[in-house]
């Protein structure tokens, strides 16, 4: 994934950190203090349709076979995430219990054009 | 990015300004951690437990354990709500929601026998159910020997501490002292109030055990 400056036009991951205090949930969440809040932005013009990332996927499968049967381009190309990861939180319920999880998904790692 | 009032290059819709952005991303980052966790609002702690019972408890689980794929690890605090009915005696309390209770599959309670305890002490871990009728009032869950003082981790079978509702889960400890001296006071031998309190350590699958499976197939 290309490194994002604000300047940047093209899609790519914008890496955004959320500190739990600022949402005055200290006093619940335990561990971490905050969190990567990343997401994708930015232009997908159509050579880039399909890179990087999702080429390795059914989704690219699918969209090869539309390009080959339908007038090119077929729409927009979004910018998207194609690699995710879990987030471990250490939390109190509303028993006062200590919970230890992972929540999948959670943190955009990659982006790319659908 | 190109400042208030041009177009968002993703999606076309207007950029917001920074402080309506911030906020947005906020309430994103709140929605998003609560539908992790399948919860519909942010648990209000009204019994948060002390900081350096929590602060051992956790020191206590293995280091570096990773939370059980598809599941979650639970350390649900003991509270002293009966008085001892015997002098060897104590009802340690748990509060544990319907889905902690309903699939859970490893439990351990974690005690500590006080220092001053003599010799070998025979513990018998009762579930306590007050409702039911005098016979069925307990169920017999395990027996431990413990010959050193300090922290134990005695196992349970989770099959006897699963229930299909919220659950007010009740211990019973009946100790046995070398001899067959049962006059000890249970405070004596196990430290059941202040940071030292028991804890039970649960493993917990979040949707039912082989979810995950399902969800691939």
């Amino acid at each position: 994934t290309p490194t994002c400056e604000p300047e940047t036009p093209l899609c790519c991951r914008r890496d955004h950190y959320v500190d739990f205090r600022e949402l005055g949930w200290r006093d619940w969440i335990l561990q971490p203090e905050g969190y990567q809040l990343n997401y994708c932005s930015g232009q997908c013009p159509p050579h880039l349709a399909g890179s990087p990332g999702i080429a390795a996927s059914f989704h690219s499968a699918v969209f090869s076979l539309l390009k080959a049967n339908n007038p090119w381009p077929l729409g927009t190309s979004c910018c998207v995430p194609t690699a995710r990861r879990p987030l471990s939180l250490l939390y109190l319920d509303r028993d006062g219990n200590v919970v230890k999880t992972d929540v999948p998904d959670m943190v955009v790692e990659a982006c790319g054009c659908s | 990015a190109q400042g208030a009032g041009s177009v968002c290059p993703s999606c076309g819709g207007p950029t917001l300004e920074p402080q309506a952005e911030r906020a947005l991303v906020l309430e994103l980052a709140k929605q998003q951690i609560l539908e992790g966790l399948h919860l519909t609002s942010r648990p209000r702690i009204t019994h948060p437990p002390p900081q350096a019972a929590l602060t051992r408890a956790l020191r206590r689980l293995q280091p570096g354990s990773v939370a059980p794929v598809n599941g979650e690890e639970v350390i649900s605090f003991a509270t002293i709500t009966e008085p001892s009915t015997s002098a060897c005696s104590s009802v340690l309390t748990f509060h544990l929601s319907t889905a902690q209770s309903r699939h859970l599959y490893h439990a351990r309670l974690w005690l500590r026998v006080l220092p001053t305890f003599p010799g070998t002490l025979s513990l018998r871990t009762f579930r306590w159910n007050p409702g039911r009728r005098r016979r069925e009032s307990r169920t017999l869950l395990a027996e431990h020997q413990m010959t050193t003082p300090g922290w134990h981790a005695l196992t349970l079978p989770s099959s006897g501490l699963r229930g299909e509702a919220s659950a007010v889960l009740k211990l019973q400890l009946v100790c046995r002292l070398p001899g067959g001296n049962a006059t000890a006071a249970p405070q004596w031998l196990v430290d059941t109030a202040g940071d030292e309190r028991p804890f039970l350590e649960l493993k917990i699958w979040s949707k039912g055990p082989g979810a995950g499976r399902t969800r691939r197939r």
